[in-house]
């Protein structure tokens, strides 16, 4: 029988999370010093 | 000419960037406004090229085939128009 594989392993995508954290903090500096 | 070409494709691009954004980054409403206000700050004539146009439509295809890295090319973009941005932060003198 198939089985049945998780199509959301990338949810929680190392790379994206890093990215997303990166951006969040420029953002949030940008509006600290503005 | 072209660069008024480029320019339109540009814009027509950046749209579709940014409307894709707003689909995925609910829970971060800041990112979008984050995101056209370094294109606002970036150089007419860049904003105008054909190397931004080539990065905004695979940004673009890429996201849309791979939602889950949406932030790792909203992060290329942003460090891409601040690369050529107009605007430079000057350190305040003591």
């Amino acid at each position: 029988d198939p089985v049945n594989v998780d199509d959301d392993e990338d949810e929680d995508d190392p790379e994206n999370r890093i990215a997303k954290k990166m951006l969040l903090e420029e953002i949030q500096a940008n509006i600290t010093t503005d | 000419g072209s660069k008024k070409c480029y320019q339109l494709e540009n814009e027509k691009l950046f749209e579709e960037f940014v409307d894709l954004c707003k689909k995925q980054t609910g829970e971060h409403p800041e990112v979008v406004p984050f995101l056209c206000n370094k294109r606002q700050r970036a150089r007419p004539t860049f904003l105008a090229s054909a190397e931004l146009r080539n990065v905004l439509s695979r940004v673009l295809s890429r996201a849309q085939a791979r939602p889950t890295k949406l932030y790792v090319y909203i992060n290329e973009l942003c460090t891409l128009l601040k690369a050529h941005s107009t605007k430079r932060k000057v350190p305040l003198t003591p």
